[in-house]
């Protein structure tokens, strides 16, 4: 997966993602954008595979948006141990409890950065005014790092793949650098969900295991789109 | 090339086990299994998967709502069995490793 928080220059916060899976002849048949309705309000939103509850990609609309990367560490049975005699949560279900219960940006980022989950994570976080971003790095049991956005010295955007930020991709799978370098040449002045939707399209940002685009935007949550992406 | 999927509303307002069935009426119960056995098939390893179906069939002992209910929704909807449903949604849990 690739997820990218960025912020243009007048402070507004754009995130996508691209969602990398196995099982794509599945996958594609069965991707939904879910509309959670409550007292008659669109509480949260979500793209999901039918059948699957938690979430990977999701917005509480003109408060946050969430997605999530994998990060493979430890052991199988270490996750199996957290899920049956520890009793975390899924990782996604994490995402699809903070969209429903924070009320605002702080709150989620306490939550995704705290709450035991059954395994390691990438969450990726978004908010709805000017600096509210970052890549937080977790482990079952609290944050392993945060990466925050830092536009005020440069850094408008942040890219996490499926590897920790602070080492180098493995060279068979450095989505990273195409990621980065189109978002360079895309420019912070240019940046909006039109230009990031064309990072994501960039090869190998975009590539044969990817089911799914995401856009999202807090401020203009109606603009929340998902496309299916076929090879 | 790129489309939009489907979009569904899902009432928070309703209960859980039925709550996903307005979404269940546009797909086909035998292509969700097919899809359900392929993805468990190929994540779990079969002992794994004969060890922990019994477990995870006592969901309400373990699971948090809206999630316990919303699972064995679906997994009636599907006409499969509510632990190989609830291994379909722990399928992250198991690769990510």
């Amino acid at each position: 997966c690739t997820s990218i928080v960025a912020q243009d220059k007048q402070g507004n916060i754009y995130h996508g993602r691209n969602m990398d899976y196995d099982f794509g002849e599945y996958l594609h048949k069965i991707t939904i954008d879910v509309d959670f309705i409550k007292d008659g309000q669109v509480k949260f939103q979500g793209t999901t595979f039918f059948g699957y509850v938690g979430l990977w990609t999701g917005q509480s609309p003109h408060k946050f948006s969430i997605s999530g990367n994998e990060r493979d560490v430890g052991y199988w049975w270490e996750n199996a141990m957290a899920a049956f005699l520890a009793r975390f949560i899924p990782a996604s279900w994490l995402i699809r409890t903070t969209l429903s219960e924070a009320e605002d940006f702080e709150t989620a980022f306490d939550m995704l950065t705290k709450i035991p989950i059954i395994a390691s994570v990438y969450y990726i976080i978004g908010g709805s005014t000017s600096r509210q971003g970052a890549i937080i790095t977790r482990k079952r049991i609290g944050p392993v790092d945060v990466w925050p956005l830092d536009p005020l010295n440069g850094a408008w955007y942040r890219v996490e793949t499926n590897y920790d930020h602070w080492t180098n991709p493995p060279p068979y799978d450095d989505r990273r650098t195409p990621a980065i370098k189109a978002l360079n040449a895309t420019g912070q002045e240019h940046i909006n969900l039109n230009s990031l939707f064309k990072v994501f399209s960039t090869k190998p940002v975009l590539n044969k295991l990817t089911i799914y685009t995401t856009l999202m935007s807090n401020a203009d949550p109606d603009k929340y789109q998902t496309f299916i992406r076929t090879p | 090339s790129a489309a939009a999927p489907r979009r569904f509303n899902v009432s928070l307002d309703s209960p859980p086990e039925s709550r996903w069935g307005p979404v269940a009426q546009h797909f086909d119960p035998a292509f969700m299994r097919t899809v359900l056995d392929h993805v468990v098939d190929s994540m779990i390893p079969k002992w794994v998967h004969a060890i922990i179906r019994p477990i995870a069939e006592d969901l309400e002992n373990f699971i948090p709502q809206p999630y316990e209910g919303e699972i064995r929704g679906l997994a009636k909807y599907f006409g499969v069995n509510v632990g190989d449903g609830l291994l379909l949604n722990l399928a992250y849990e198991f690769t990510a490793f």
